[in-house]
């Protein structure tokens, strides 16, 4: 992950947010819906609340736009750019835009959110059967007032359950008529208006009045898209016309008919052949749901990751199971920390419980739950001394003691064993250890000095002074072995390349962790190599960087490596 | 069996449709997210090898530093419009 140059982030935790318009494809009660679901994404990780505002100077202020909007940033048409957001700050910074000439949806089609009828604001159900004939979209058959309507479920004729769908006939959106529907005609700087306009506006949006005469009682709203509506072209917004001539051919339904590309598009008016009005038909659409998570995480202080599968990545792809990816996470929690979410421990009952106390289970149950030693329970314990694998077991070393868990798979947690019954030469805190992969031998640290076992043979203790290392260095919290007889070895900000067989660290180090090791906390308490992954832990947690130096993963050290129930 | 379907192509108005070059399209698209600098490109300072290979990393495509249709076609994805690089 990245974040914007000089860690740009909120100084407080109660983000406000404030939606100032919306897009006429997507209904408001689902805009707002995947704005909170959005937010919902980063506050489920970290310590970050999200209030919404209805006036006033929100934090991120969202807002639904298309080519120039307002800002030096304009964008482009259908595609392409799709939103863009700033970083965390006053006025314009951390604002999120989106581009109004993209088709919003929840990511797989047109969502027509029903008004009225007697389904609650379902969403229509397409195809749906209506007297023995299947409907793709919205229809008026079946009325005498024009009105479009849909179905709810796959069968009207079996369950009748219907709703309106959205149309300037119905309500208007925006502007100062509170959802009145048009009135048609209308008369606007003297001329007649019979249908939804762009006259009058710079940005594309079209409106209507919702009385007779606008240039008199200046009453308006917006028109929302029907279902039919286009995009793109030189039509944007307007419902397809069906049917339509093209060609000197009638076409019933969105037709490719004309292009190279494949692509459906349909005319807005009955005649394409004179009157050139045409757009493209509703395809997927982009999450909106998606896009903004991705530019709220800018809005909260995160640049473009390069990880593909993680939500900063720059490039949109739909994903129906969305989760947020450790990448995104340990991200986030860089800045802001993690949240107290859920407790991952199961809820234990208590001896105190009468129930457990009357039943005959309750000698086994009393047993199972009577207080634990810490120091004897793994899984009690805050963090490790240290940890490391050593003749393919993970050892977790804590205050003269350490445990033993399989790494080959998910196999029960053995121990504790007294570090000085295997080791006698050790103290009883280690601050990292390593197994050389070469010659087998173990490298164990504590403060200042180290020892090496062969077996049960020990060198040392030895001073750090004679691996290279300075004064200054107080302790080696950290080890990875590198192959080729190379072990980095880590101390907080710093970390050094050691030469196992020379037992010299190599010239031109300390070097700085945070820049070859991007993403991770440069105060990690311990570092460890693990099934070819890097491990650095702060206080609970776990970072899992690949080789390539991307972090996976971040996870609960006892959970995910202890097995801890 | 189907009769030949003769397919007629139109140019649709208000379509856009662009002129430039892959070249131009690759160096404006580079310049807008942050891999080359407007003032390094009009000096024609900028080595479009190099700033390819950062958006190749950056994207997790083959690092050729070459334009080739992987990473056109990459250059041509729906995308946020916030640079990759720089502020």
């Amino acid at each position: 992950f990245q974040t914007f140059e000089g860690d740009l982030k909120w100084d407080h935790n109660d983000i406000t947010y404030r939606v100032l318009n919306y897009s006429p494809d997507l209904d408001a009660e689902l805009t707002d819906d995947a704005f909170a679901r959005a937010f919902k994404v980063w506050s489920d990780v970290t310590p970050l609340t999200f209030t919404r505002l209805n006036s006033g100077e929100a934090d991120i202020m969202i807002e639904f736009g298309s080519k120039d909007h307002g800002d030096p940033y304009p964008f482009d048409g259908k595609d392409g750019l799709l939103a863009h957001a700033y970083p965390p700050g006053q006025g314009v910074q951390g604002d999120a835009h989106f581009d109004d000439d993209e088709f919003w949806t929840l990511g797989t089609g047109v969502v027509v959110k029903t008004r009225f009828g007697n389904a609650n604001g379902e969403i229509c159900h397409f195809p749906f059967r209506f007297e023995g004939e299947y409907y793709s979209s919205c229809t008026s058959e079946g009325r005498t007032d024009g009105l479009l309507w849909c179905a709810t479920t796959a069968n009207f004729d079996k369950d009748k359950k219907y709703g309106f769908c959205p149309s300037e006939n119905l309500f208007t959106f925006g502007g100062n008529s509170d959802g009145e529907k048009c009135v048609f005609p209308f008369i606007f700087d003297g001329e007649s208006y019979d249908a939804c306009t762009k006259d009058g506006r710079k940005d594309g949006y079209r409106w209507c009045s919702t009385t007779a005469n606008f240039d008199q009682d200046k009453k308006f709203g917006f028109c929302p898209n029907r279902d039919t509506a286009v995009t793109g072209g030189n039509s944007q917004g307007d419902p397809c016309v069906f049917p339509f001539t093209f060609t000197g051919k009638t076409y019933s339904s969105c037709t490719s008919e004309g292009r190279g590309d494949r692509k459906l598009w349909c005319a807005t008016t009955s005649n394409y052949d004179t009157d050139k009005k045409w757009g493209f038909c509703s395809d997927q659409g982009y999450s909106l749901f998606l896009v903004a998570a991705h530019e709220f995480g800018h809005a909260l202080g995160l640049e473009h990751s390069s990880v593909r599968e993680a939500l900063m990545y720059p490039m949109y792809s739909y994903i129906e199971d969305f989760r947020l990816h450790p990448d995104d996470i340990a991200g986030i929690q860089f800045l802001y920390g993690s949240g107290t979410g859920p407790d991952p421990n199961p809820p234990e009952p208590t001896s105190e419980t009468p129930d457990e106390v009357t039943l005959p289970e309750v000698t086994t149950t009393t047993t199972e739950i009577a207080p634990v030693d810490p120091t004897n329970n793994p899984c009690k314990v805050k963090y490790f001394d240290a940890i490391t694998q050593i003749q393919g077991e993970l050892h977790f070393f804590k205050d003269g003691k350490y445990w033993k868990v399989s790494a080959a798979g998910q196999g029960a947690i053995k121990g504790p064993v007294q570090i000085s019954d295997t080791w006698p030469a050790l103290p009883a805190t280690i601050d990292t250890a390593f197994e050389d992969l070469l010659t087998k031998k173990l490298f164990f640290f504590s403060g200042r000095s180290f020892w090496v076992y062969t077996g049960k043979t020990v060198l040392g203790p030895r001073s750090l002074e004679k691996l290279g290392l300075g004064k200054d260095v107080e302790k080696i919290s950290g080890s990875l072995q590198r192959g080729q007889g190379k072990v980095l070895l880590f101390n907080g900000e710093k970390y050094w390349r050691l030469d196992v067989k020379a037992q010299v660290v190599d010239k031109g180090y300390p070097r700085y962790t945070d820049e070859s090791f991007a993403g991770v906390p440069t105060d990690s308490h311990d570092v460890f190599l693990y099934k070819d992954k890097y491990y650095f832990c702060q206080d609970r947690f776990y970072w899992r960087m690949t080789s390539r130096r991307q972090v996976d993963q971040v996870g609960y050290t006892k959970y995910d490596l202890l097995n801890c129930p | 069996p189907l009769k030949p379907h003769s397919q007629v192509f139109v140019t649709f108005p208000g379509e856009l449709v662009s002129n430039m070059t892959d070249q131009e399209f690759a160096e404006n698209y580079l310049e807008q997210f942050g891999y080359i600098s407007k003032r390094t490109r009009s000096s024609r300072q900028v080595s479009l090898g190099k700033a390819l290979k950062q958006l190749q990393k950056q994207l997790g495509l083959q690092e050729t530093g070459d334009l080739d249709s992987n990473t056109l076609e990459a250059m041509k994805m729906p995308r946020c419009g916030v640079p990759d690089r720089g502020s």
